[in-house]
Order: C-alpha cells, then sequence, then structure tokens
C-alpha cells in the first residue's frame, strides 16, 4: 500500500495569468511529482496541489520566490488516510 | 443471509464488494422498480452494474446518472448508493419522484471506474485513472473523463498525451472499456434524455462544453436549470456550487463524458463536482458523506424535474 507520510496539499490562491503560468510551469516539472488536485486555471480558482515529502521545501521555495501567496489545506496527508480506515473499520463493525 | 439492508451504513467509506451486495440488497427490497444490469466489465474484468429505476413500459424516455468515473473521488460513489435508496423509498411517497419514474426510466451507474476504486484500497488511495495497461510506457491508466469522442485528444490544457499525466486522454477515443460500455449502453437505448455525472470536488455544476469554448445551442436553458438546481443545493446546508460552461468554470479539457452526451442530442448534460467544504478536496470525512448526498439529490431531483416536465 503506497503511504504519504509528510506529503502536503497546498492551496494556491494565483492573482494573475502570469502567476497560473508559473503555476503551469510547476506542472511541467514530472520529477517533483506534483498531484493538482484543482489544476491551474485562467481563473481566479484556487489551485490544490498534493506534493511528495521530498518536494515540499522546493515547491514552497519557488511559491515565496514569486510572491505567490498559498496556504497548507493538509498537513500531512497520512494521518487523514489513517483516520479516513479508521471510520471505515468502525463502520465495518 | 439479511433480508433487509437497512444496516447498510450510509455514513461510511465502502469496498466495492460491499458496494455491489448492496445494489443486490436494494434489487431485493425493492424488486417492484429496481433491477440490476451488467453493461459490460472493466479492463481487470469487474462487472459494471447498473441499476434499473422502471415502473414499467418499453424503452421510455430515461435519466442516466454516473459516479466515480475518477476513483478517488470516494464522495461520489458513496453518495450514489445513497441516491440510490433515496430513489427506491420515496417513489409511492414523494409525489415528484412518483410523477417522475411513472413516465420515465432512470439509469444509475454507482462506480464507473471499478478496477481504480479497488486499486484506491489495496494500494494507492490517490489513484484517478483506469488501470489499463499503455503500450510502450511503463505508466499505467487513462483519464476515463478524457477519452469520450467528444473533441477527443484536442489541444488543451486540461488533456495530455502523456500516458504517465493524470489527464491522458488514452491513444483513442473510447479506447477504455469503461467508457465505451456506457457509450454502447445508451446509443443501444437511444432515448436517454439526460446524462448527469458526480464528480468531487469544488462545488461545481457544469454543462457543455469543454472541449471548446463556445456556448451550446441551449446555452440559456441550461444556465437557468443549472442555477435553479445550485439554488436547492444551497436551500439545505448553504453549500454554494458556481455554476456554467465546464470551459468557463474550470478551464478547456477535451474528451469529457457530457460534451459527448451534449452532441449526440441528449440535451441536459450536466456535471457536478461535490462538495469539498474547503478543507479536505478528495478526503472529505465519512461524516459529511450523508449530507453531501442529500444536497446533491435536491441539485439532481431539479433537473430530472425540469427534464420531466420538458420533454422533447
Amino acid at each position: 500500500l503506497e503511504t504519504f507520510v509528510g506529503h502536503q496539499v497546498l492551496r494556491i490562491m494565483t492573482r494573475n495569468e502570469e502567476e497560473v503560468e508559473k503555476i503551469q510551469l510547476l506542472e511541467s516539472l514530472e520529477h517533483l511529482e506534483l498531484d493538482f488536485w484543482i489544476n491551474p486555471s485562467a481563473l481566479a480558482q484556487p489551485v490544490d496541489v498534493r506534493i511528495p515529502a521530498n518536494s515540499v521545501q522546493a515547491v514552497k521555495a519557488f511559491l515565496e520566490a514569486h510572491g505567490i501567496q498559498y496556504s497548507i489545506l493538509i498537513e500531512d496527508l497520512q494521518v487523514i488516510l489513517d483516520k479516513e480506515k479508521e471510520d471505515m473499520a468502525c463502520g465495518q463493525q | 443471509k439479511e433480508r433487509s439492508s437497512n444496516t447498510f451504513n450510509y455514513g461510511t467509506y465502502h469496498t466495492l464488494e460491499e458496494i455491489y451486495t448492496e445494489l443486490d440488497h436494494l434489487v431485493a427490497e425493492y424488486s417492484s422498480i429496481v433491477s440490476k444490469l451488467q453493461i459490460g466489465q472493466s479492463y481487470e474484468k469487474r462487472p459494471l452494474y447498473v441499476l434499473k429505476f422502471s415502473t414499467g413500459g418499453s424503452n421510455r424516455p430515461a435519466i442516466w446518472l454516473d459516479a466515480g468515473i475518477h476513483s478517488r473521488e470516494w464522495v461520489t460513489q458513496a453518495s450514489a448508493i445513497w441516491i440510490a435508496r433515496k430513489i427506491a423509498s420515496d417513489y409511492g411517497k414523494d409525489p415528484s419522484i412518483t410523477s417522475l419514474l411513472n413516465r420515465m426510466d432512470i439509469f444509475l451507474l454507482t462506480v464507473s471506474n471499478p478496477d481504480g476504486y479497488v486499486f484506491t484500497h489495496t494500494t494507492n488511495r490517490m489513484w484517478r485513472k483506469t488501470r489499463s495497461k499503455n503500450q510502450g510506457s511503463l505508466c499505467i491508466g487513462v483519464d476515463p473523463n478524457r477519452n469520450w469522442d467528444a473533441g477527443f485528444g484536442g489541444r488543451s490544457p486540461g488533456a495530455s498525451s502523456k500516458p504517465c499525466s493524470e489527464s491522458y486522454h488514452g491513444p483513442k477515443a473510447n479506447s477504455e472499456v469503461e467508457v465505451k460500455s456506457v457509450v454502447n449502453f445508451i446509443k443501444n437505448h437511444g432515448n436517454i434524455r439526460a446524462f448527469l455525472t458526480l464528480h468531487s470536488y469544488s462545488q461545481l455544476l457544469m454543462y457543455p462544453y469543454g472541449y471548446k469554448c463556445t456556448k451550446p445551442a441551449d446555452y440559456a436553458e441550461l444556465d437557468a436549470v443549472g442555477r435553479s438546481a445550485a439554488n436547492s443545493i444551497r436551500s439545505l446546508y448553504g453549500t454554494t456550487f458556481r455554476v456554467g460552461t465546464i470551459c468557463n468554470v474550470i478551464y478547456q479539457a477535451s474528451g469529457g463524458s457530457i460534451d459527448w452526451s451534449y452532441d449526440n442530442g441528449i440535451k441536459y448534460s450536466f456535471a457536478f463536482e461535490l462538495r469539498d467544504t474547503g478543507r479536505y478536496g478528495f478526503l472529505l470525512p465519512s461524516n459529511q458523506i450523508i449530507p453531501t448526498a442529500e444536497e446533491t439529490w435536491l441539485g439532481l431531483k431539479t433537473i430530472m424535474e425540469h427534464v420531466r416536465d420538458n420533454s422533447y
């Protein structure tokens, strides 16, 4: 079973076309293995992205360097997945 | 074997096997209006089961509803199984549903992508695509909502030609047997009047088009019905949905199911992106399944009533 310890989900608020393009640049960097839950689009729709643990710092540094606003939607994905599994086990009982 | 299935806990997530068992329970409990059809098999040979809600007649005008085409969007499969029971139990009690089923049939595919759904339980909770092998690539799976024959493979940010991408459109339209099975069923039925599909998340209610950014011929009517449905959703718990064409609300994305259904004459084609309450994304806690299903049902019902009263 794939685990997601340390994976974070960031919610990025792009404010203009230029910032959307920067996020799309991030999307193209396959080695970061980013999983966009909500893809960057032209609108002021938030962009949600799951970031593997070993890419979190690099991505945050990139966003901060370009002054792009973000918040942490999920601090550690595995914690929520463990809770979900627990709920399912209770439900089955 | 339990006679009644009201022990099924709709407030928790279930495995594919449990969902399929509950389908059988619903058929047994409401055998006068509910039957189960198999419309095909997935890539890994799992059955694709559709519930048919019908009070008789032959080849009546019908409404199609599906969930779970993106396997990690668990709240959609969970909502669909709750909605299945709601439709069955409301017939004969709710005048609106009774009059709907006295004139039309409803087909409900609760798990459109069973291989992906099982994979999210056994291997990778984040899995979205099908589990088909891509020739010449180590990467598995196609995004089944980019694989429909609607602007297929078009240059658009929302669909990729790379097999390793989450939104890979596949080698050709309908390459995914899960998509092909639905296409064949709908073409063979020939009298589907509405195509409704549940996704998550981000609280959007969309209508065509996604593969192009021009308005559909029925733009005014679809927009009005969409807004009315969004108001119904909001009336329960205040969950606000944005309404518009796929291209306007999100981005241009080719090969989507409701574009295909609309271009094939099914006027009332809508896609829902269910709630996330701004906190959990695909990992909506199970205690929000029932409120999500309840509010979604109000939106679906508004659209279904419009379809019932506006035959074309």
